[in-house]
C-alpha cells in the first residue's frame, strides 16, 4: 500500500489543518530554521505509534499538542491522520476490506492517546502491527531524523544487528 | 528465523557493496556477522575502505564519509525489503555539492525501480531542484506552521528568506 | 572562587541575552542557577524563547534554532574572558541562508572588538564569501591531504569538485 | 598572545609537512568530504594536550599517526608544532623570555608523545597549564568539532556550569 496523505490538527506548531499531498517519487520539503519541518516527520512517526515522548524531543507525550504562541492560547489535544492507497488490497486480512485505510491518532492533554482505523477504534499494537507488516514503523531505519543519518554507522554492532532484522 | 535473516543478510550485504562504490566513486565496503556463528545471536560489523584510503576503523571516516556510507546501507535495506515510504531530513548537510549530486543521483535511480515514496526535507539548492514537487513550510505568523505547495518554477527564495 | 564564577555568570548572562536577540532577530533567552543557591554546587540552565513562540524546553527548539542559540553562549562566554583562537567546524550546516548570513555578521563582529582568530571550515558558499583568506584542504592524492592557500578572487569550484 | 601558524608532519592525512598561517579574522578552511579538514582541528587539540584519542576518532593514541594508503606505507611517528607571537610578553612566567614560543608535540607508535617548549623538553601538565593560562586548550568552548555545536545546549546543567567555569 501506499502513502497517499498525512493531515495535522494541532501538532506541536500545526495548530491549523495542514495536508500533505505524498506523491510518487521525491517530494522536496523546503523552509526556514524553525518553521516545522522536523515537527511533519515526527508527526508521521506519532501517528505509527510511536510511544516515546523523548524521540519526539518532548518531556511528555502531552508536548506534542500544540502549546500556544505569544498570539494564541495553547490546545488541549492534537490529531495526526494517514492515509494509505489500499486499491491494491495488500494490507494485513484485519484492514483489507477497503480501497483507503486511514490511520488516525487523537490526543487529549492529561487525558492520553486513541487510535482509529477507518473510523473503528483499535489498540496501539493493532496499528503498530499493520505498519511493521509494510515493513515500516516509528522506529523504521527509513525514517531518518535529523542529525541521524550516521547513528546507523555509529551503533554498536548489536545494536545494528536489529535495524537487519527489520530488514528480514 | 534463523535463515530468513541470513538471507536478508546477504541480500543487504550485497546492494551495500554496490551502493557504497558507486557513492564513493570507488573503494569498497562489506558487512559481517562478529561474536558468534548463530546470526541470531552475532553483531554486525561494518568494514569501509574509501578509495586509496587504507582499510581503518569506522570511527576514523569525516562527517560527510559516515553520512555516505550510512545512506548506502539505508538504500541497501530498501532494496532488500522495500518500505513504502522514506524520510529523509537534512541528510545532505555535512556533504559537499559532488556528494550532494551523487545521493540526489541514486534516489533517482531507487525511485524508478521501486514503489517507494520519498520526502527530502532540505536547505540544499542543488536538493532541491532535484524532487519532483516541493512543500514549503512557513511560518507568516509567527509559532504557527502552514503548509505551502511550490510551484516548481517559482523562487524557493521566499521560502528560505528570514521571517 | 565562587565570586569568580558568579561574576563570569553575570557577564556571560548578559552577553548571551543581546546576543540571542541579534541572532534571532527577536525573542529572548537567559542563564539561570537552579538546585543550590551556591553557584559552586548548582547546575547551568539556559531558557531561550524564539520570538513569537512560548517559552518552552530547550529540547523542542529546531536543528537550526539550537545551533544559533549554542552559537550566541559561546560568543557570549568569549566576549567574557577571550580565548586567542576559535575553531568552528561546519557550524553552518543545519542553518538556511538568511540565518548564516547573520552568524557570518556576528563573527565579523567580535572580530572588531576582540583579538580573536577564528578557523572558520565551512562548505556553504555565501560562508566562503565572507571569510579574510580561505585554504583550501585538497587529496589530489588519495588519501594523502595538503594544505593550499587560495586566491579568494579564484574559484572555489576545484576545491568542492569530486575528486 | 597570538596564535601565528600549525604544522603538521605524519599527523593522520597530513604524512608530507604542511603548514597553516593562522592570521587575524577569519580564515576560511574549504575542500571535499574526507580530505583532512577536521583532522586540522584535531591535530589543534592535540598539540594542546589532549589525552583522550576517542576525542580524535581513535580507538588507541597511534591512530593520529599517518596509517598508510594503497600507495603510501603507514608511518611510525607523527609531529604537530603550533608558534604563539609572544611579542606582548603575555605569556606565563615560565615561557615568557622570547618574542615567539613553539610547542611541540611528537609522538612514536608503540612508545607514546613527547612534548617541546622551544626545544625544551616539557611535562604534558605544563603545556596544558600554558594553555590554560590563555583561556583556551583541548576541551575548550572555543574548539567546537564536527557536529558538536549543539552539544552545549544538550548538555546536562550539571556539565554546562563546568563549561561556565573556564570562562571564570
Ligand atoms: N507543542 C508545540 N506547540 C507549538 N510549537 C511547538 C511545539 N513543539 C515544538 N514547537 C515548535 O516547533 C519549532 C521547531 O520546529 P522544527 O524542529 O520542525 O523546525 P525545522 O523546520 O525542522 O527547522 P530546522 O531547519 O532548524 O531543522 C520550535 O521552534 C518549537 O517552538
Ligand atoms: N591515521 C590516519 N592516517 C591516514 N589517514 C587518516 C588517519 N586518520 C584519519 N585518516 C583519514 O582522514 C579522513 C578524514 O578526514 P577529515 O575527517 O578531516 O575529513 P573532512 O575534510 O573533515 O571531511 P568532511 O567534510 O566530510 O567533514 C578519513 O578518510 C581517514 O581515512
Ligand atoms: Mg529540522
Ligand atoms: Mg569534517
Amino acid at each position: 500500500s501506499n502513502f497517499s496523505r498525512l493531515r495535522l490538527h494541532g501538532f506541536k506548531s500545526f495548530v491549523e489543518k495542514s495536508d500533505l499531498d505524498i506523491g510518487p517519487g521525491l517530494t522536496g520539503i523546503v523552509g526556514p530554521n524553525g518553521c516545522g519541518k522536523s515537527n511533519l516527520v515526527e508527526a508521521l512517526s506519532w501517528v505509527m505509534g510511536e510511544t516515546s515522548a523523548k524521540r519526539l524531543r518532548g518531556n511528555g507525550m502531552d508536548d506534542v499538542i500544540f502549546n500556544g504562541t505569544t498570539g494564541r492560547p495553547a490546545r488541549n489535544s492534537a490529531e495526526v491522520s494517514v492515509v494509505l492507497d489500499n486499491s491494491e488490497r495488500t494490507a494485513p486480512a484485519l484492514f483489507n476490506n477497503t480501497d483507503e485505510i486511514e490511520v488516525v491518532r487523537r490526543i487529549q492533554r492529561d487525558v492520553g492517546s486513541n487510535y482509529y482505523v477507518n473510523g473503528k477504534s483499535v489498540r496501539a499494537r493493532d496499528v503498530q502491527m499493520l505498519f511493521a507488516d509494510m515493513a515500516i514503523g516509528a522506529h523504521s531505519a527509513a525514517i531518518v531524523s535529523q542529525g541521524r543519518i550516521a547513528a546507523i554507522i555509529n551503533a554498536k554492532p548489536a545494536e545494528r544487528r536489529q535495524v537487519l532484522e527489520e530488514s528480514a | 528465523a534463523r535463515e530468513r535473516l541470513q538471507q536478508a543478510f546477504d541480500s543487504v550485504n550485497a546492494h551495500f557493496q554496490v551502493l557504497f562504490t558507486r557513492l564513493f566513486g570507488g573503494g569498497s565496503a562489506h558487512l559481517a556477522f562478529v561474536d558468534s556463528t548463530d546470526p541470531l545471536e552475532a553483531s554486525l560489523e561494518i568494514f569501509a575502505q574509501p578509495p586509496g584510503k587504507s582499510l581503518q576503523s569506522l570511527s576514523l571516516l569525516s562527517g560527510g564519509e559516515k553520512t555516505l556510507a550510512s545512506t548506502a546501507l539505508i538504500f541497501a535495506m530498501f532494496l532488500t525489503n522495500p518500505a513504502p515510504i522514506c524520510v529523509l531530513d537534512e541528510i545532505d548537510a555535512p556533504l559537499d555539492d559532488a556528494n550532494v549530486d551523487r545521493v540526489c543521483t541514486m534516489l533517482e535511480e531507487i525511485v524508478k525501480i521501486s514503489k517507494t515514496r520519498f520526502l527530502v526535507i532540505t536547505h540544499h539548492r542543488l536538493t532541491m531542484a532535484r524532487m519532483d514537487r516541493l512543500y514549503g513550510v512557513t511560518m507568516s505568523e509567527r509559532g504557527v506552521s502552514q503548509l505551502v505547495s511550490v510551484d516548481l518554477q517559482g523562487k524557493f527564495d521566499f521560502l528560505e528568506a528570514a521571517e
